[in-house]
């Protein structure tokens, strides 16, 4: 553990928590693409089932059945509890295109031909393209609530901060992680435009919104 | 890639 990587594993709990307190503030869950939610549940379920056989850490521990069990609720809070607030018409983007190709890639390019390791090697190409619905709602409505820019940017703080980590551990332990960094660098790079926007307009106290 | 100890990353 190095501090890159506990400030990104922070940033990514504070962005699960302002999602929660934007939903149940706004008691509305406008603005926030269901299929990304879904993404994301599929990736932590997917990536952690080695809960059942492998024990790292009890922070290891923790975390993953913190991601697991609080991307559930959130779907929960989107299906059943906010469901009227949710409007399916502009949340179009085709999972399709993300499931199919990260689900081949993993086949290919893994470091082990067997269930769990591909399970793992497709969670980590599913979530770094899972933001693309998100994105593609935003790009849709031209506009976002500010919390809601406020997720979006802890969760892309989160991924830009495991890149020094992967230097970091590079330097100290000499450890390579190929397809984590791969994923990484893809999914970092979704955000910088949304960052040139957050950093630019949103904390000067503007509205988030885009060029016409 | 040999030497996993498994993914310890989140």
């Amino acid at each position: 553990m190095n501090i890159f990587r506990l400030l990104g594993d922070l940033a990514h709990l504070a962005s699960i928590f302002v999602l929660i307190h934007k939903i149940q503030k706004t008691r509305s869950c406008r603005g926030i693409s269901f299929k990304t939610q879904a993404l994301y549940a599929l990736v932590f379920v997917t990536r952690y089932v080695d809960l059942l056989y492998h024990w790292i850490s009890l922070y290891n521990f923790v975390m993953k059945l913190f991601f697991m069990a609080s991307s559930c609720y959130i779907l929960y809070l989107m299906k059943f509890r906010y469901r009227p607030t949710h409007d399916p018409s502009i949340d179009t983007f085709k999972i399709e295109y993300l499931l199919g190709p990260s689900f081949f890639l993993s086949l290919i390019f893994n470091y082990e031909f067997s269930l769990t390791e591909i399970m793992w090697t497709f969670s980590i190409y599913l979530e770094s393209v899972a933001i693309f619905p998100q994105l593609f709602m935003l790009q849709r409505t031209g506009e976002a609530e500010t919390i809601t820019t406020h997720y979006l940017a802890a969760l892309g703080i989160y991924r830009a901060l495991y890149l020094p980590n992967w230097i970091y551990r590079y330097i100290t332990q000499d450890m390579v992680d190929p397809i984590a960094i791969t994923a990484g660098l893809v999914q970092t790079g979704l955000y910088l435009d949304f960052f040139y926007v957050y950093f630019t307009k949103v904390l000067h106290g503007q509205k988030f919104e885009l060029p016409a | 890639t040999g030497d996993r100890q498994g993914h310890d990353e989140l």
